[in-house]
Order: structure tokens, then sequence, then C-alpha cells
């Protein structure tokens, strides 16, 4: 076993200096980290399993990945190397994002943002790698299902000043103050997403698209009493077919709250607060507003 | 209130900064920026610095005219008016259409499509949406909803603009009123609560009386 | 004081807060 673990670390070398990602993290994943025969110690399991993720990753290989960083998951909480136990994080992140889990992903990502050392062995981690987390837990809140989790991490996100100064800040204030984003503004955003994150889905729409459209439905919905899906494709710039595609299945996830009637071709979105509810929250603003005064 | 907030600072800025100028092509400037300035919706207080009310009667006095458009006027009042006024820049014609929106929604909490439309110039539901989107409802001037079916514009809050001397008296009228409706409503409130506390006490008492009875015929039984 | 002129009538432009037909039946 010995000898074979010696050709295969040496193989996998040398695939991954010519950049042969996914057949050096087979070479290596061949290696029998669970023998009987050989003392193995948890530290060599953990480097191997967490250097079999970041190669499959680099092929973009989100399930292989999974499967060893998963495996990582069971060594990493005894292992007090910090090295090991940042990389677990960042790849771990970059997996699910990678498997489109933006919420999870997003969490992570601004987690490993927070960090405060800027020594980790010998691995500097710099502002820009920070700012770039940061940048990466924006991005998958922003294409998250809107939600009362999203809504949250929005929030915290927002509040963060660190990003104010991001160049993708004005679209998360957008985002949090759920405004509508219009076309040109998305475009922009779309440049700087990775593919997985443009990919076409099995409902024909792209990740993007179904982030972006959701978010201006329920923007739009803080507008209108109603309104018709031609004027509303209008607003949103896409096809009004596509709009109410995707805000009957919001209505029927109760994402959103409303009606549509396809006589009329119109969406009549609906407050779940009761009028009487309304009313009580109407006076009580008057009242701070006049307490303001 | 946030408006208020947001442009307090301003006001202070562009009245200190009119104050110090004497001369009328540098207020002509500061005019300019004022009534082109996004976040600025009020003008009353730069009327009445002392270096800008002495332009009355001089060259510049069409620069007090500006002022009292963009303090008190509308859209219409302007298109009725475009002898007394220089052409306004983009950035002020969108000023007075946002002030116009304040001062409509100060005698209706429903404006109707059709009327936005006719006083603001604006020719499709598209464009007057948007407009109230971007330029009403996200710079925070107002708050409400847009019903397409209805076609009209529910508002909800509405900014205050500058008040002319003569609507005080309405005002003062306004909230005397109020504070006459709140005094009865509360004065109800007391009523009602008494009448509550009252009866709770006669209930109580009925109840006791009962079970005084029950007791009784229980004893009488034995 | 302008801007307290004008905060209240923007709050007096408040009222009534709901003048809605539902609002008129819930209440009733």
């Amino acid at each position: 076993e010995e000898q074979v673990l010696v050709i295969r670390e040496k193989l996998a070398e040398l695939y991954e200096s010519e950049e042969q990602w996914s057949k050096a993290a087979q070479m290596l994943s061949g290696i029998d980290l669970d023998s009987g025969i050989r003392m193995v110690d948890e530290k060599y399991r953990l480097t191997k399993c967490i250097q079999v993720a970041r190669l499959y990753l680099e092929d973009d290989d989100a399930v292989n990945a999974e499967a060893f960083i998963n495996k990582a998951s069971f060594l990493v909480t005894n292992s007090s190397h910090e090295v090991l136990i940042w990389q677990y994080k960042v790849y771990y992140a970059r997996i699910l994002d990678l498997k489109r889990k933006f919420q999870e992903a997003a969490l992570r990502y601004y987690e490993i943002s927070q960090i405060e050392k800027r020594q980790i062995g010998d691995e500097e981690i710099d502002e820009a790698g920070l700012e770039q987390a940061l940048t990466a837990a924006v991005t998958c809140t922003i294409l998250a299902a809107a939600g009362p989790q999203r809504s949250r991490v929005l929030a915290t996100l927002y509040k963060d000043e660190r990003c104010s100064k991001l160049k993708i800040y004005p679209i998360l204030q957008k985002v949090y103050l759920e405004r509508i984003l219009r076309k040109p503004e998305i475009d922009a955003f779309s440049e700087e997403l990775k593919a997985h994150q443009k990919a076409l889905l099995p409902d024909n729409f792209t990740v993007l698209d179904r982030a972006m459209i959701e978010h201006n439905l329920l923007s739009a919905s803080k507008l209108y009493t109603n309104i018709s899906f031609e004027e509303l494709g209008a607003l949103l710039g896409i096809d009004p077919q596509k709009a109410e595609k995707i805000a009957a299945r919001m209505i029927c996830e109760d994402r959103m709250m409303g009606s549509i009637d396809q006589v009329e071709s119109i969406i009549h979105f609906e407050d779940d607060t009761e009028e009487l509810q309304q009313w009580d929250q109407q006076i009580v603003g008057l009242c701070q507003a006049l307490n303001d005064i | 209130m946030d408006i208020e907030d947001k442009q307090a600072e301003l006001i202070k800025v562009f009245t200190k900064e009119a104050s110090v100028l004497a001369d009328g092509p540098s207020l002509e400037t500061l005019v300019q920026d004022a009534t082109s300035h996004p976040a600025l919706f009020a003008f009353s207080e730069i009327l009445s610095v002392p270096t800008i009310t002495k332009l009355d009667g001089t060259q510049y006095s069409t620069l007090l005219n500006v002022l009292r458009l963009f303090a008190y006027g509308t859209w219409k009042d302007y298109k009725s008016n475009l002898g007394s006024i220089p052409s306004l820049l983009p950035d002020q014609v969108r000023k007075l259409k946002q002030l116009s929106v304040l001062t409509l929604s100060e005698t209706s909490k429903v404006l109707t499509y059709d009327q936005l439309m006719r006083e603001l110039d604006i020719s499709n539901v598209r464009e007057l949406e948007d407009f109230l989107i971007n330029d009403c409802m996200y710079s925070g001037i107002v708050r409400g909803k847009l019903d397409q079916l209805r076609r009209c514009f529910e508002v909800q809050f509405a900014a205050g603009r500058d008040l002319r001397p003569d609507q005080l008296n309405s005002m003062i009228l306004t909230l005397t009123n109020w504070l006459g409706t709140s005094d009865n409503l509360l004065h109800t409130i007391q009523e009602k609560i008494k009448w509550a506390d009252t009866m709770s006490e006669v209930d109580k008492k009925h109840r006791k009386e009962i079970e005084d009875k029950v007791e009784d015929v229980k004893k009488t039984l034995k | 004081d302008n801007s307290l002129l004008r905060q209240v009538s923007s709050l007096l432009r408040r009222l009534p807060v709901i003048d809605s037909e539902k609002f008129r039946d819930d209440f009733l």
C-alpha cells in the first residue's frame, strides 16, 4: 500500500501540474484512507479529502467535490490545523455555491469574510481575498430564493459597512430596499457572475433570471395593488408569460400573496395584513410622526 | 419624515451660501443648483434670505419667480407662465413634476392616472408609473400603491410642500378639529371603560347572588 | 419654522388613514 500511495501521489502531482484536475483527484481518491492495514493519521486523511475536493472543484465537479468535503466534515471537527480548517471552509462554501445552494453558501462566505487573522499557516489572508468572500456572500444572497432567511442575511450584509465599498453595493441596496432592478442593472450584475450562476435551469430560466424576476415581482407587489402581465412584462423587461409563470409558482409556494385573473391577464397582489391591522399600523405611524413633530 | 431630515442639511447649505452672495449671476447659479438638486423639495427658507428678497424689482427678479414656482407652484403653473420663468433644465422639470404630485396629493388620496397624465404632461401609463416609482416612491417623497385596474395611485404618505401664508389658517382649523375629535374620542373611550367597569360590577354582583341562592338551595336539600 | 409646517401639513394629509370599502365593512 505504501508504494501504491507514493505512486498515486506522484501521478496526481503530475496530473495537477498539467491541470488535469479530475484525473489528479481520481488518482488521489484511489488511496485507501480507511485501510485497516496501515495507520493513517487523521491529519493526513483530512488533508487528502480537502485536496481531492479542491481538485474536483477546479473542474466545477460539485458532486464529487461534495463527497470528499463531506468526508472532511467528520474529520475537521477534531482537527486543530488552522490551514486545513480554513481550506475546508473555503471549499465547502464554493461547493455549496456550485450546487446552487446559495443561501448556505452565502452564510459560509460571510463567515469566511469575517475572519480576524491575516496569516494562517503560511497562507496570507489579504483584504482582497476577504472582499472577494464578502462579494460572493452578497452575490449568493441575491441569487438565493426570496424568503425570511434571505431577508435576514440581506439585512446583515446591508448593515455591514464593508459592503458599502463593494462594487456590488448598489445592487445589494436595491435588493435590500425591495426596489425593482431594471434591465441595465441586471445586465451589469450578470457580468460579475460565474458560469454556474447563469446556468439554465430545467424550467428554461437561468438562475439569474429566476432570482431577478422573483425579486422584481416581490418589489412590484409592494408598489402595486394589481398590474396587467403586459405592463408587468414591460416593467421588468421580460416576456409577460414568463412573469405569469414565475408569479404563479411563487403564489403556490406561498412566497407571495396574491391571485391571478387569467381572463383579464392581471395579477392582484394581496397584503396579508388585515384591513383593521393596517388601520392600527397606520394610526401608530401617524402618532409616531406626531411625536416626531 | 426622513425627507425633512435629508433636506435639512441642504437647506442650511443653500441658505448660508445665498446669504453671503451679493451679485445676481452667482445667485442665479445658486437658485439653479437648488431647484435641480435631487434631494431638495423645500424652498421657502431660501426665498426668505435677504439677498434673495432684494432681487425684487431688479433684472434678476425672475429668480424670485423660479423659487416661488418651486416653493408653491406646479407644472401646470409653469406651463401657463412660460413668459415669466426661464426655461427649465431636465432636473428642474423632473423636480417640478415631483412637487406637482405632492400638491395633487394635498387634495386627494386617490390620484387617477388620467389626472396625473394631464397634470404632468405624460403620455402613457408605463412612463407615468416609472415616474411615480423611480422619482416619487423610490425618492421617498410619497408612499402608496398603484392600481392598474382602477387606473389610479393611492397615496398613503406624501411629504409636505412649502406652505403659502394663506394656508396657515386652514391648517390651524384642521388641527383644532382634529384635537376636538380626538378629545371626544378619548372621552367616549373613557365612557366605555366606565360603562364596562360598571357592567362587570353588576355581573359580579349578579353572579354572587346566584351562587348564594345555589348554596341556600343545597342547604335546604341537605 | 418652515420644516415643522411642512411636516404638519404632510401629517394632516395622512388622515383619514384608511378609507376603503373593505375597511368600513371590517370595522363595522
